[in-house]
């Protein structure tokens, strides 16, 4: 889930445009 | 006066702010009662579902992309908490919870984290209210924050501050025409910006005290 994801790494995700992968 | 460009420029990072806001369905959520692990929980949805809006916003800043792509990192990991404590008080300042602030005040009190963090947030959102800024003020302000040139590990500083200044200007001129009896109106802005951060510094302490309560 999310909430167990760093902050670099919902940047790094974010800024690709995949998230919900 | 604003030039064509600079007018193109606002109305850009206007569509995109107010484009990327907290989906309603969250922040319906807000008010209410939740037990104290799904508070917790739910406040560590909220906090991420801010970090995708804010990169999201910010990809469409013009000038953004073409920044080297690990400055675009270091840039918004400098910037996420900075841009969540000025987000919320533009929540609080402008009533945008359907007047639910009241309630949302109280459980933060009664949230188990210390009032000692509390407070300084509580007294920046009221200082940031008196300034009563204008929603572009508040888009404008966080594009200056995201392009911070002295983050921790950017290497291409001089892009960035270059980036900064353009919107700098665009935010002195706007100050001057929505504030025009305040000269010092632009520097308070400015002000805030060092207050915002001392929530940087200690919020991982705050994240992790109320972890530990």
């Amino acid at each position: 889930p999310a909430s167990n994801l760093g902050l670099e790494d919902i940047i790094r995700k974010a800024l690709m445009g995949n998230f919900d992968d | 006066e604003l030039t064509q460009d600079e007018i193109q420029l606002l109305q850009y990072v206007m569509e995109s702010y107010n484009k990327n806001r907290m989906p309603q369905d969250l922040t319906s959520k807000l008010i209410e009662n939740l037990s104290t692990d799904d508070n917790f929980i739910f406040l560590t949805t909220m906090a991420t579902s801010h970090v995708q809006i804010l990169v999201e916003f910010t990809k469409k800043i013009p000038g953004f992309q073409t920044l080297d792509h690990e400055d675009q990192i270091a840039l918004l990991k400098g910037s996420a908490v900075e841009a969540m404590f000025l987000r919320s008080a533009e929540l609080f300042n402008k009533k945008l919870l359907d007047s639910h602030t009241d309630v949302l005040e109280e459980r933060i009190w009664n949230s188990g984290i210390s009032h000692d963090y509390i407070n300084p947030m509580f007294s920046f959102y009221k200082s940031v209210g008196e300034l009563k800024m204008t929603e572009e003020e508040y888009a404008l302000l966080t594009a200056v924050v995201i392009l911070t040139p002295d983050r921790q590990f950017l290497k291409d500083k001089e892009s960035v501050e270059k980036l900064q200044e353009s919107f700098l200007h665009i935010l002195e001129k706007l100050c001057k025409q929505h504030h025009p009896n305040n000269p010092q109106h632009f520097a308070r802005l400015l002000g805030r910006l060092t207050e915002l951060r001392t929530f940087s510094h200690h919020h991982t302490d705050m994240v992790m005290s109320w972890r530990v309560s």
